[in-house]
């Protein structure tokens, strides 16, 4: 007399849409225009493309409803993508070992859900791709008992001009009065860290915020690689396995892995007592099991490449962290790459000092993971736990609070350990607090000589 | 050549597992002991049926690998739906409006995918319904592309005696050193809020830990409801009124929803200006927003009905705190019941004071949801923004920190709102934040009393 039923992908995210962000219409709101610029950003640097992004919030007038577009020059979306895109959840270009904002192929579906649920209305996309003669228009809604988009409208025309990009319109319920300060502090803080980037919103009251492009050049985007030994599991292995057409386990583990050359796989399988010559498709579980573990736990793999990173930099933190706080002292560090479970991920800090920063009880944070700005549950971010001055012995690097400082943190991975699929903090996995702890210090340590130095002259002025 | 690609729900599962609370090795095992007891726990006292629990983890020697298993006395499983309750992900029996620890259709599956990933080792079940006349046993994987199970075996054979209910047994690898003491503190701490239960744990090192039942009582179990008008959206709309025989609007509304009788209906279409006798599946989308927006903002409806939960109850909550901390002083507050969004929910709020606590910064926090302990992101939850220091007049109640005081909090509701699929802390959601300070104001308010009389008695000595 019990009854069993089971979701789909799109009714579970459905249910439980707080979960991804969606939890209120102010939050709703700042979510949906995050969820597109997000989009906007990955479309244009990951490809080495200058981004001109714009984003447009207007309300409806008499109503409580809000219609949200962002145009990009990114390198567009295939229309036989399109629906699927923007109409099933779990459905992405980014399930793959490169650093992106994107990650879990569910962002612009859940706007387009909210919108859909709370309006009745429908996403509108127009897009060109790179090197595509048309401009592609559809309308689009899903079908949240199946997953499957539905289309309402599409359309395509012949391109004039040079127009390659997309642009995106959702209309949801918002509450602008309570999102506000919110939404502005995300565009500049996204702007902060991409002066690369040209960024122009206007928003319900009518005001123009313009970030115009600073740099002239983006930083080298990352690069897809293949899985690192140390993050493999039994199903990782029957996967790559399955995708194969390797005729032995030392080819199979040549052509697989990343960090895996010919006299390395030699050794491996050596060390391992494992058979090179063994067909990696008749391995029992027991057997994969055994390699599983054994891959894991051998120490010469090289460390994970980081061409499928792409960080700040010392020079973009330092400028961003100057023009918006106008400190007397900034500092930036970039730590080398290291990895966890076979993610390569680079930590980077910067402090400002002094200047127009206002003294506090604690350090302003500033953080942010694949160049996405974190602005909610900051106590449970891993990043928090390292500046907390419970946590960070500050008077050492003569700060003692309240104190005119500010921390930014940056963490950039293939699988940025997120605590939600609203990728509002950060989890303490233990290689990355570490790394962050060495940057910090190494950052505070330059402070430290600065104040020191400070003190030295107005010392001398004093004689 | 960007490639896209969907992923099934146990695919995205699997990837980002940790997002589900299966991070490590140390926080799988946590995990795992939590879905299997909670489960357990679901399947009898929701029923009426006195808990038996029994939980046994055992090391493998020589390896790092647990074989955990949890038996219960509950109303067991149908084996037609076994394979999917054990091997499907988003497939559940809780997906309905009723108070339940569970309500993912997601926690077994995790714990079987992570054996299945790390030890290669299926899942072994045992289940007997009540009333049936077989005990069933299976062994299943989870085909994690397809998000099907992979039944390795099963066989069933007639039962003698009046056994009933489900056991449990997954072997994952895990490390118990790093979580032993946060699983006896799971135990302890359900077994506190449970007294009507009894539970046996053999753990690894081979202690035994049994907690005796001491009420011989279950608590009236929930009842399922129908949705209730204010938490609609047009989803919601769209799938009741499919599912719905109704020919006219005025009808769908009476059978569709809780607190909607004839009268009631009336005054809303009236008020909302909308023919009673309209067919509701002949409805626009703009009419169904419309109708949303209106069933929404009505304010005569009756509050929704607390028939679906089922709250602690002042006499556990006071007697569990005595038994754990052996305070002098013990008061709990239940308050009536309220909603958010069309779902019911009620606030408990426990003091203990003095005694054994010992003098500690902040109180002590044991925060429950549906009866559930949360253990982890206290400080992002919304009972620590309530209970913190910080935000709460503690010195108006004649306590001043340090102070040997911990507070019980617990929110029951068809729709607790947690942060994460971990189930580890819960929003903040204004209607439940309001209700958390009014019940820890009516505690305090008790615990002043006390501490008056308290020093009037002292003071009355000392002359
Ligand atoms: N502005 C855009 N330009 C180009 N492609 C886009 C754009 N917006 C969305 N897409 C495509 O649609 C896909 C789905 O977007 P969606 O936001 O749902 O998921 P995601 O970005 O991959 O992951 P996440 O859920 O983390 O945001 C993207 O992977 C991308 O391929
Ligand atoms: N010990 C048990 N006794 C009876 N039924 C059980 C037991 N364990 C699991 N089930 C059934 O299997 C289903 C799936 O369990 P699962 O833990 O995956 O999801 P859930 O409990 O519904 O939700 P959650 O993900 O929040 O735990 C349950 O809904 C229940 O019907
Ligand atoms: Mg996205
Ligand atoms: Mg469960």
């Amino acid at each position: 007399k019990e009854t069993y039923r089971s979701m789909s992908p799109s009714q579970f995210f459905y249910e439980y849409k707080e979960i991804a962000g969606f939890s209120n219409p102010a939050r709703s709101l700042y979510q949906t225009v995050r969820e597109l610029v997000e989009n906007a950003l990955d479309a244009t640097d990951v490809y080495g493309i200058k981004p001109d992004i714009s984003i447009v919030i207007e309300r409806i007038p008499g109503t409580n409803q809000y219609r949200i577009t962002v145009e990009d020059n990114g390198i567009g979306i295939n229309p036989d993508y399109v629906p699927n895109a923007f109409g099933q959840v779990l459905f992405s270009s980014k399930y793959k070992l490169r650093q992106s904002r994107g990650r879990f192929g569910l962002g612009v579906k859940m706007a387009v859900l909210y919108g859909q649920i709370t309006t009745g209305k429908p996403v509108e996309v127009y897009t060109s791709p790179i090197g595509s003669k048309r401009v592609y228009y559809f309308k689009i809604k899903i079908d949240i008992e199946k997953n499957k988009p539905i289309i309402l409208e599409k359309a395509s025309w012949s391109k004039r001009g040079n127009w390659h990009g997309t642009r995106v319109t959702v209309t949801i319920v918002g509450d602008w009065s309570r999102a506000r300060s919110r939404v502005h502090e995300y565009i500049r803080r996204t702007a902060i860290v991409a002066p690369y980037a040209r960024i122009t919103m206007i928003d319900p009251d009518g005001n123009i915020v313009y970030y115009p492009r600073i740099v002239d050049k983006v930083p080298r985007g990352p690069r897809e690689v293949k899985p690192h030994p140390h993050g493999v599991d039994i199903e990782l292995l029957k996967q790559l396995i399955k995708s194969s057409k390797a005729r032995t386990l030392k080819e199979f583990l040549i052509e697989a892995f990343q960090s895996v050359g010919r006299k390395t796989a030699e050794n491996f399988l050596k060390e391992a007592q494992l058979d090179p010559n063994i067909d990696p498709h008749t391995l029992t579980d027991e057997q994969l099991e055994y390699l599983a573990r054994k891959l894991r736990e051998y120490k010469r793999f090289r460390a994970p490449s980081a061409d499928a990173l792409s960080p700040l930099g010392p020079e973009i933190i330092e400028a961003g962290l100057k023009s918006i706080l106008k400190p007397e002292f900034v500092v930036a560090v970039t730590r080398k790459p290291k990895a966890y479970e076979g993610h390569p991920f680079i930590v980077e800090v910067g402090i400002a000092y002094g200047g127009e920063i206002p003294a506090l009880d604690e350090p302003l944070l500033l953080r942010y993971a694949n160049k996405i700005p974190l602005l909610y549950d900051e106590k449970s971010d891993v990043a928090w736990k390292v500046v907390n001055p419970q946590n960070f012995d500050w008077k050492q690097y003569l700060v003692s609070f309240p104190a005119p400082i500010a921390v930014l943190t940056h963490i950039c991975s293939t699988k940025v350990p997120y605590k939600g699929i609203g990728k509002e903090s950060v989890a303490d996995v233990p290689e990355i607090e570490h790394e962050l702890r060495m940057a910090l210090r190494e950052a505070a340590r330059k402070l430290r000589a600065y104040l020191l130095e400070k003190k030295r002259e107005e010392e001398a002025k004093r004689r």
